[in-house]
């Protein structure tokens, strides 16, 4: 009933881009916001 | 046809994945099991965008215990969007065997930059009314039918390649030293709680008068308001460079203080080598980042810290050293 699954940790993609030196064009072609993600979430204010 | 939609997903940040196969024979797929979503997609042999063409596809016609929906689905992550199709089939996590699992299957990934990532897609361990048009996340699948022996799952991250896990239906104390602190899921939808406050060097700096924050496996940094990140990034001595990240001098790393979240008047701490990452080419990387909203997300820099224990049945986290 107690399952282990092994996870990797792998380069993020922000690594990868920078690495190719493609991080500055993301950023200026693109608005990052993490927040994006959880559009459900609540907030107190 | 019915149209469901997905909370937009940023691939940006991602950086902890296992392996799961769907189908029989199984098909094999690199995952990202992420705590800030609710479904389960991968790419579809259909799909023809250049995304696609360096990742696994799920080719429906190969599995003998493949069923269609006639569901379509849209889920728009990071820099792009996905559209395809939802179908049913066996997904096997480890060893557990989750059999008619609904799943999105894409089959348009016109975002240019996922092509670079190294996960094919996402296994959502939200709650399940997260879920694109009231599919049954595989979590509570698994729990369904019984297969597991507590209604939830733990989390430990290493800092290194390897080591890494997450625990269905049980919780392993090889994995963490002390005591465990119980704190209340706030909403029910992702993994989200209250937080305190956040203090560095005695000060309470942000979160003052208490905040929400999200725990989430699929985000690998600290993000919060602008106010409060950088108040934080003031007090170590951070810089913001033109691109929004802020850099600091390596050499400082050992002299910055801890920054402290406080949840349910208990401390944690992360120390400064745990929020900064070094880069072969440059200077260090802080690891706390600015969102638009009032929310905090605790990611992996956080829960590489503290083993994270996710209870369904009591609705609550549970937080432990490392």
């Amino acid at each position: 009933g107690v399952t282990k699954l092994p996870l990797e940790r792998g380069k993020k993609l922000r690594e990868v881009l920078r690495e190719k030196g493609l991080l500055h064009r993301f950023f200026q072609h693109h608005r990052y916001d993490i927040a994006t993600k959880f559009p459900h979430a609540f907030s107190d204010r | 046809t019915e149209v469901a939609t997905e909370p937009l997903l940023n691939t940006l940040d991602m950086e902890y994945y296992g392996n799961i196969s769907i189908g029989t024979p199984p098909q094999d797929f690199t995952v990202v099991f992420d705590t800030g979503s609710s479904n389960l997609w991968v790419p579809s042999v259909s799909c023809t965008s250049l995304a696609c063409q360096n990742h696994q596809t799920f080719n429906p016609s190969q599995s003998s215990t493949y069923k269609s929906t006639g569901q379509n689905l849209s889920i728009q992550y990071g820099t792009g969007d996905m559209a395809g199709i939802v179908g049913s089939d066996t997904v096997t996590v480890a060893s557990l065997v989750d059999t008619n699992q609904l799943f999105g299957l894409s089959i348009t990934e016109p975002g240019q930059f996922f092509v670079h990532v190294k996960f094919d897609g996402i296994l959502g361990l939200g709650y399940p009314n997260l879920a694109a048009d009231g599919i049954t996340p595989v979590f509570d699948n698994l729990v369904n039918e019984s297969l597991l022996e507590e209604n939830l799952f733990s989390v430990y991250l290493s800092r290194e390649t390897t080591g890494s896990v997450v625990i269905f239906g049980g919780i392993d104390e090889s994995y963490f030293t002390g005591s465990i602190n119980w704190i209340s899921v706030s909403y029910q939808g992702y993994w989200q709680i209250s937080m305190d406050s956040i203090i560095v060097n005695g000060q309470e700096i942000a979160c003052s008068g208490g905040c929400q924050a999200i725990i989430d496996t699929g985000t690998s940094l600290v993000a919060g308001p602008p106010s409060g990140i950088n108040t934080i990034h003031s007090a170590v001595g951070a810089r913001q460079d033109t691109y929004g990240e802020y850099h600091m001098n390596c050499s400082s790393i050992s002299a910055m203080p801890d920054v402290i979240f406080v949840i349910d008047g208990v401390q944690y701490p992360v120390s400064a080598l745990a929020y900064t990452e070094q880069n072969d080419q440059g200077p260090c990387i802080s690891s706390f980042q600015n969102t638009s909203g009032d929310l905090w997300i605790l990611g992996d820099v956080f829960i590489r810290v503290y083993y994270s224990i996710f209870d369904r049945a009591n609705n609550r986290i549970g937080l432990a050293k490392a």
